[in-house]
């Protein structure tokens, strides 16, 4: 059964299903050891690479893959981690896991114009306000909850190895409880991208003073390196509620199987005739799936007017264009001039208009009466279309009195 | 008892021919 249609085939929200967005996709990484190689990291030899695919690979607790970064000198160099999610995804989580000591300060970006531009999503720095110009821990309230804040949380130097970066995109945001009705939040979720910035390690003398050799441990008063098992992006395919699943069209691209007469990559706009009230995303309560025009199968296309919309209460706002059948008006419900309605057919019935025919010389004028099609007789004419005197009259020789009187 | 339809020869065109449809 699809889940975007009940039991009675009514329409219904749907959502694609919560997913790590990032297995299993390239990761691009500003720098990765083993070119050249060096004793622990070499890339052309597979028992010592640390590519940036084990990045988003399968781990297990007991088989943890890390990707590492050359080892850096001197002072802080900024080291990135940027993914493509290929598609809008509404992001729920960004997390990594690390091989090395976390850093002192870090930050993830999102884009939502597939890396054309970044937009901050959360810092992390024990010295927020020094680093990133962010208070530390900031309050989150209706004005800035579309904002990057900074935490000095998961920035410890401990543990040494498997410490966790987390970040929960809706956490602590007081619209969260009303995400459906959030278009803020909606927007603050979604990504194209995502980019992990490290800019500052723990210095070498937090780790206890050892002059360790750079290449162990990850740190050393002069050089470090930066190591991450697992970069996770947890969310859903973004469809806007009218789809429940994303597949890979003919170019291989993610796109929404899009429902509700929907269609784009994120079910973003109507299909073409459905144009009867304004597009919107689907909720909780409503599917508010896209509406066909009504136009009697007498056209193929239409637009949208919000005047009329607005006019019928918010319920219909279809006109449609190029009614054929010799029909008219904005549902092609009418038969156009010179044309009447055959009331023994139905409306959506191609004969539905039939000609007036109305006499050139008999008739008063091309349009007939639309129900009767009875035409504008002159005087003493008669007949549906004025093709014949009446009794007691016969025809002239003058087409403007085409009958006249018997004396 | 229908009448004959019109017969369009039967008219006089002469200063009418703005109202004489194309035959």
């Amino acid at each position: 059964p699809d889940p975007c249609y009940d039991e009675k085939g009514a329409p219904r929200r749907c959502i694609p299903e919560f997913v790590n967005a990032a297995f299993g996709k390239d990761v691009h990484a500003s720098s990765t050891c083993g070119k050249p190689p060096t004793r622990h990291c070499d890339s052309s030899d597979p028992r010592k690479a640390h590519p940036a695919s084990f990045l988003t690979d399968l781990n297990t607790a007991a088989n943890m893959t890390c990707w590492r970064s050359e080892t850096l000198h001197h002072s802080p160099q900024n080291v990135t981690l940027t993914l493509s999610l290929g598609k809008k995804f509404e992001v729920i989580y960004v997390s990594l896991q690390f091989c090395s000591p976390r850093p002192e300060s870090a930050a993830i970006f999102k884009s939502m114009d597939y890396g054309k531009t970044w937009v901050p999503y959360q810092y992390y720095s024990s010295q927020c306000r020094k680093i990133y110009g962010k208070p530390n821990k900031a309050t989150v309230t209706k004005q800035n909850e579309q904002e990057a804040l900074c935490t000095d949380g998961h920035t410890d130097l401990y543990p040494l190895t498997g410490g966790l970066i987390a970040f929960s995109t809706l956490d602590g945001r007081p619209s969260a409880q009303d995400f459906d009705n959030s278009p803020v939040l909606q927007d603050w979720v979604t990504a194209t991208d995502i980019r992990v910035l490290f800019s500052r390690p723990h210095l070498f003398r937090e780790l206890g003073g050892r002059d360790h050799d750079d290449e162990d441990g990850g740190m050393s008063s002069s050089s470090y390196y930066y190591a991450v098992g697992e970069f996770q992006v947890g969310g859903r395919c973004k469809c806007n509620g009218h789809a429940s699943r994303c597949t890979k069209d003919k170019e291989g691209k993610l796109v929404c199987d899009c429902k509700h007469n929907t269609e784009g990559p994120e079910c973003d706009r109507c299909k073409p005739f459905h144009y009867d009230r304004p597009w919107q995303r689907a909720t909780a309560r409503e599917a508010n799936e896209c509406l066909a025009c009504n136009c009697n199968l007498h056209a193929r296309r239409c637009r949208f007017n919000m005047e009329l919309y607005k006019l019928s209460g918010r319920k219909s706002g279809g006109v449609c264009l190029n009614c054929r059948h010799n029909t008219a008006g904005r549902h092609c419900h009418y038969c156009k001039e010179g044309f009447y309605r055959d009331m023994s057919k139905s409306i959506t019935d191609r004969k539905a208009c039939k000609a007036c025919d109305c006499h050139p010389v008999g008739a008063a004028g091309k349009t007939c009466n639309q129900t009767t099609g009875q035409c504008p007789c002159k005087d003493g004419v008669t007949g549906l279309t004025c093709n014949r005197c009446a009794k007691g009259y016969q025809q002239s020789r003058s087409p403007v009195a085409p009958c006249i009187k018997i004396p | 008892d229908v009448m004959p339809t019109l017969d369009m020869a039967l008219f006089d065109w002469t200063d009418y021919e703005d109202l004489r449809p194309e035959m």
